[in-house]
């Protein structure tokens, strides 16, 4: 099974 | 750590008469030798780069792509993520602070995204907020 990690990272802001 | 910030202070110090290019040089070389060095570096640009005093802002932009040129992978990989470009989109959308951000680092700040769409093929999170800024009109194609 694959385990997905938590996303280090932040939604792109839309200008 | 202090020094960084020390060392960033000195290199978008708005009195520079000229670029104090020892100081670029020792943040990059810091940036890469310090434990954190990379999450701090990239926390005190993103905080530097919306300074409200135009050449502090520009000199930090200049730092910011120096860095880029001169540091690794590590470094690319942090600013290569939506939360660092965010302050980039920041500073030119006029959501934002686009319509409080002088020209000059307006200017400069879309002048880095695109050459870094170019020269950072592989973080494809540039690209896409670039493109982003392009749909959204904020750039000319």
């Amino acid at each position: 099974p694959v385990i997905r990690g938590f996303s280090d990272d932040e939604p792109l802001v839309i200008a | 750590t202090t020094s960084l910030e020390a060392l960033i202070q000195r290199a978008t110090n708005p009195q520079n008469v000229k670029t104090d290019t020892a100081a670029i040089v020792a943040f990059c070389v810091m940036l890469e030798k310090e434990n954190d060095g990379v999450q701090i570096a990239c926390k005190l640009l993103a905080t530097y780069i919306q300074s409200t005093i135009e050449k502090q802002a520009f000199q930090s932009l200049v730092l910011l792509d120096t860095c880029m040129k001169k540091c690794g992978k590590q470094f690319h990989s942090e600013i290569g993520k939506f939360r660092f470009l965010n302050e980039m989109i920041k500073l030119v959308s006029p959501k934002y602070l686009g319509d409080k951000t002088p020209a000059s680092v307006r200017d400069k700040v879309i002048e880095i995204l695109y050459t870094w769409t170019r020269d950072y093929p592989t973080e494809v999170k540039i690209k896409e907020a670039y493109e982003m800024l392009i749909k959204q009109g904020v750039v000319k194609r």
